[in-house]
């Protein structure tokens, strides 16, 4: 999964 | 979203609001650690400088600026309105213990090298150890008001549940992000030792007191 995937996230 | 997600959202939500209280009302910030407190506004402001680069959703914008903002008032409480009653004779973890390794490890262990990547991933490591100098204080002084044992727990408690919000987003979404997850297994883990006190004892109606 790539890095920006995350960045929902809190 | 999932439930997991947004619990543990809740969670966190619901923790910085007592420990806002528990200081505004009884003015006083005796048993919290500033520190714990400015390394958790290190991690907001480190973490969601992304706020100024993209917009996921209203939600998204609205809860990291109630994160930033908040954090920076209880540091604003503990250090400069209540410092009074700030226990810096017990609050004495050293930052750069913290700080340092968790730069360290943003460096060699990150998705990209770029300044907003390893800024993120340095504030997810940073936020699992951020709590040792709270822990560190209650350990020192042996016992915690029952209204910051709830603060604890509700703090805990927000990464255990996103825990189980990333086992739903590997089922379901095929996400897996390995450095959220190790990092947020070590958070609550370091909680663990709190989570039994405040389950045997805070619940029971008794105040969190370390055995001797």
């Amino acid at each position: 999964q790539h890095a920006t995937t995350g960045k929902d996230e809190l | 979203m999932n439930i997991f997600r947004l619990t543990g959202d809740l969670a966190h939500l619901t923790a910085i609001i007592i420990l806002l209280l528990k200081i505004w009302k009884t003015r006083s910030c005796s048993g919290i650690s500033g520190k714990s407190q400015i390394l958790f506004t290190v991690v907001y402001i480190t973490r969601y400088l992304d706020l100024f680069t993209n917009y996921i959703s209203a939600y998204n914008t609205l809860m990291k600026i109630i994160f930033v903002v908040s954090s920076l008032a209880t540091v604003f409480l503990i250090y400069f309105k209540f410092k009074a009653t700030y226990d810096r004779n017990h609050d004495t973890f050293r930052m750069e213990f913290l700080i340092i390794p968790s730069i360290i490890l943003a460096l060699l262990i990150r998705h990209e090298f770029t300044v907003m990547e390893v800024l993120w991933t340095f504030s997810i490591y940073l936020e699992a150890v951020a709590i040792l100098p709270q822990l560190f204080l209650v350990s020192k002084t042996g016992e915690a008001e029952t209204i910051t044992s709830h603060y604890l727990f509700a703090l805990g408690s927000y990464r255990g549940l996103y825990l189980l919000n990333w086992i739903w987003r590997y089922y379901f979404e095929n996400f897996l992000d390995w450095i959220s997850i190790v990092a947020g297994f070590v958070q609550t883990v370091l909680y663990c030792d709190f989570f039994y006190l405040y389950v045997t004892r805070v619940l029971h109606g008794r105040k969190l007191r370390l055995p001797a």
